[in-house]
C-alpha cells in the first residue's frame, strides 16, 4: 500500500496521529499515548482496479474483467481500506475503574482498489 | 500531475488546521462510540498510582503463574469471536464498617455478561498458620461469595473467585457492589488497611466480560 505524498494522486494511506496529551485525553486514558487515525485517500484509474493491498491475483481477475467485458467508465473503482488493526485501549472510567478493551478495526494499515 | 483538491472527489484541500481539527473531532468520536461512552469520563477521585502500578503487575505476573485464572492486560479474544472483550479492574474503598465498596457504571440496556471474577486480597498473616477466609456479599441475605482455606506463606496477596454469585449483581444492573470478609484464624488487622497509606495494598477486584448491545443476536457458530 503506498503511503500518501505530494507527487501522487493515485490511492494511498494517509497518515495522521492524535496524542492525546494534545486534546486533554491523558488523563483518562492511560495507554496508548494516541491513536493513528489514518484514512484512505486517491484516485484508482480502471488499470489500477483492485491493486494489491490485497491479493494479486483479484487484481488479476478484475483486469480481465475489464478486458474482456470492454468497461469503460461506467463502473469505477475506490480507494478503500483494505487491511485494519485493533487498537488496544486502558483507561479509567468514571468510577476511577481501570478497563481494557481491544477495539476491533480501528486503525487503517493499508489502501487499495476496490 | 498531482491537481490541486482531493484526488478522489475533488473538494478542496483542508487548510491544515481545518484538517486537524476535523481529524481530531472525528478521532473523538470514534473512540467514544467504539467504547460505548456518550462523553469523556469525569475521573472523579483519583487511584493511588501505587495501587495501579501494583495492579498491573500483579495481573501480569499473574498470567506467568496462574494462566486461565488471570490473563493478562495485553491482547485478549472474548469467547465469541465478535464480541468485543473487557477487562475490569475495580479497588475497593473500604468503608468505616469494615466493607469493601467497588463502584460500576453501565450503559442503559446494555448486558455486561461476566466470564471471570477475582477478587485480590493483600493479607497479613505467620507462615504456616492455617486460615480461613469468607467473603459475603452484604444486602443479599449476606450470600456467601467465596470460601478459601489456605496455609498463610506470610504476608501476601491472595485472590479469590466470585463467580457465580457475581454474575447475578452485575445482572441486576446495581452500581455498588459491598463484600464484607470474615476470617478463622487471621491476626487482628490481617486484612486492614490501616497502614497502607501509599494505597499500594489497596484490594482491588478483576472482571473479563463481553458487552451485549440490546438486540445483539450471537450468531453461535
Amino acid at each position: 500500500s503506498l503511503s500518501c505524498n505530494q507527487n501522487s494522486n493515485l490511492c494511498c494511506r494517509k497518515d495522521y496521529y492524535v496524542d492525546f496529551r494534545d486534546i486533554g485525553w491523558n488523563d483518562w486514558i492511560i495507554k496508548p499515548e494516541g491513536y493513528q487515525i489514518n484514512y484512505c485517500m486517491g484516485q484508482c484509474p480502471l488499470h489500477v482496479a483492485g491493486t494489491p493491498g490485497m491479493a494479486a491475483s483479484f487484481h488479476t481477475a478484475v483486469f480481465n474483467l475489464v478486458k474482456a467485458n470492454n468497461i469503460q467508465t461506467a463502473g469505477h473503482s475506490c480507494c478503500v481500506p483494505t487491511r485494519r488493526r485493533p487498537l488496544s485501549v486502558l483507561y479509567f472510567d468514571r468510577n476511577s475503574n481501570i478497563v481494557k478493551t481491544d477495539i476491533p478495526d480501528m486503525i487503517v494499515d493499508a489502501c487499495g482498489c476496490s | 500531475e498531482a491537481k490541486p483538491g482531493c484526488p478522489s472527489c475533488g473538494m478542496p484541500t483542508l487548510q491544515p488546521d481545518a484538517e486537524r481539527a476535523f481529524l481530531v473531532e472525528l478521532a473523538k468520536q470514534q473512540i467514544l462510540q467504539k467504547l460505548h461512552l456518550s462523553e469523556k469520563p469525569n475521573v472523579t477521585h483519583s487511584v493511588p498510582r501505587t495501587a495501579v502500578a501494583n495492579a498491573l503487575r500483579r495481573l501480569h505476573l499473574g498470567k506467568a503463574r496462574q494462566e486461565g485464572v488471570l490473563g493478562s492486560l495485553s491482547g485478549w479474544e472474548g469467547p465469541e469471536m465478535d464480541e468485543q472483550g473487557y477487562e475490569i479492574i475495580s479497588f475497593a474503598e473500604t468503608e468505616t464498617t469494615g466493607q469493601l465498596r467497588f463502584q460500576f457504571t453501565r450503559t442503559k440496556g446494555q448486558a455486561l455478561h461476566i466470564f471471570q471474577a477475582h477478587l485480590w486480597l493483600y493479607l497479613r498473616a505467620h507462615r504456616g498458620s492455617n486460615l480461613t477466609l469468607r467473603v459475603f456479599l452484604v444486602g443479599q441475605r449476606g450470600a456467601l461469595l467465596s470460601e478459601r482455606q489456605l496455609e498463610a506463606r506470610g504476608t501476601g496477596w491472595h485472590t479469590f473467585s466470585l463467580l457465580p454469585a457475581l454474575q447475578g449483581f452485575f445482572e441486576r444492573q446495581e452500581r455498588t457492589l459491598r463484600l464484607e470478609l470474615a476470617c478463622e484464624g487471621c491476626q487482628p488487622n490481617a486484612t486492614a488497611l490501616a497502614d497502607d497509606a501509599s494505597g499500594s495494598h489497596q484490594p482491588f477486584l478483576v472482571a473479563k466480560a463481553t458487552i451485549r448491545e440490546p438486540g445483539h443476536r450471537v450468531a453461535k457458530r
